[in-house]
């Protein structure tokens, strides 16, 4: 709690430090490989003067590939902890360009339990799962969900070769969650894209 | 490392208590909905005499599936705890029929990081991971990988559509830890699930 607490305030700072900027930032959480760089991609793509902050727990996998899309990236290994924190998410941010960043995406290492107590700091906090995932992933990890802003129920494409009840998924999110925006896509086919692209504006 | 030193030591009696009680057992590690459960309801239907721990963030949902598949299974809620450990493992035990069980299948949380230090006490330690996750999950997370018996990469009936390197998954795994089976798997199809019963036997 001692490390929540201080982690709260290093969060604070962030959200101070990124409201003077201008900055419109998303903090993405999810369970691993649902699609959160993937959608950081597609950002990119819609967005200009996009930035990122990556949590990975080994390699510059992530990283790379926002690269590539040329999009200022700065990436973080967490070995053996299970979530980004804001103490580091506060240092990257001196290493961007501050200046010529409107949107910032941070990306969570890939765990639906550790990041749930520890906020970055962001305006939102965005939790991408997948159907591939099974349709209880949802209903089995109830605290993330109560502390996020947005639900991205992804890869719509292959609810059906899983056996997925996509309404079910729907519907778990809102009762843990009744204020929180969810939105079913498949960044594949880009169906579902256009909602999030609004709310990000 | 006190944790880690004082699990190490229930992980000892835990095996010393299984190989007493001639029970074969396997600690199932994995991504989130990567198939744990599918495979030890595909071994309960294969083998007689088996039995189970499983743990879940919350809920009963691993639990209950087991159950009707007439598996006796103890159900562990970690909550915040990222991972199952050798003390909850010891306590679930006196609440199974042990006398009336041969396989005993230990499903962790569903994490590729908090995991890797804590062992069970199983004859081995299986991880599962699928396809949908991505082509980089296995090197993204090496250590895990280092810790385990058994490679199980699943859900190969949706590699295409993923668009995932199935070879370059199990080259991922066979680097980081050359002495490991690696098997590709559908459970949904049944394939490479012969090979699976073959080395649990
Ligand atoms: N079929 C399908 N595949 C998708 C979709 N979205 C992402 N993928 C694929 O899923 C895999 C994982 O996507 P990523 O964007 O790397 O996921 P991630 O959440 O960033 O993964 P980690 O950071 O490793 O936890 C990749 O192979 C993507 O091409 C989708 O909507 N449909
Ligand atoms: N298409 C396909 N779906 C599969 C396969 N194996 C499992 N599934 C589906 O994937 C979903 C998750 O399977 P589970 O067995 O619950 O996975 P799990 O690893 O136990 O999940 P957690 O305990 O929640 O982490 C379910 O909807 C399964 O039917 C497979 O080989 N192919
Ligand atoms: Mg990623
Ligand atoms: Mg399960």
């Amino acid at each position: 709690t001692d490390l929540i607490e201080e982690n709260e305030k290093e969060a604070k700072e962030i959200n101070d430090f990124l409201g003077k900027n201008n900055i419109r930032s998303i903090d993405i959480v999810g369970a691993i490989g649902s699609g959160k760089t993937s959608l950081i991609e597609e950002f990119s793509c819609s967005f200009d003067n996009v930035g990122a902050i990556v949590g990975d727990v080994a390699g510059e996998d992530d990283y790379n590939r926002l690269v590539e899309n040329d999009v200022p990236t700065v990436n973080l290994n967490t070995g053996k902890e299970c979530h980004l924190d804001a103490h580091l998410v506060k240092h990257a941010l001196s290493d961007l360009p501050i200046e010529e960043i409107d949107y910032l995406f941070f990306e969570n290492v890939g765990n639906l339990v550790c990041p749930a107590d520890f906020m970055l700091g962001a305006d939102e906090r965005w939790i991408v799962v997948s159907v591939t995932e099974g349709d209880d992933v949802v209903n089995k990890h109830p605290i993330i969900f109560k502390n996020s802003d947005v639900t991205v129920i992804n890869k719509i494409d292959l609810a059906e070769a899983i056996g997925a009840d996509l309404e079910k998924m729907v519907e778990d999110a809102r009762e843990i969650n009744p204020d929180m925006d969810v939105i079913k896509t498949s960044i594949k086919t880009g169906e579902g894209l256009d909602r999030l692209k609004i709310i990000v504006e």
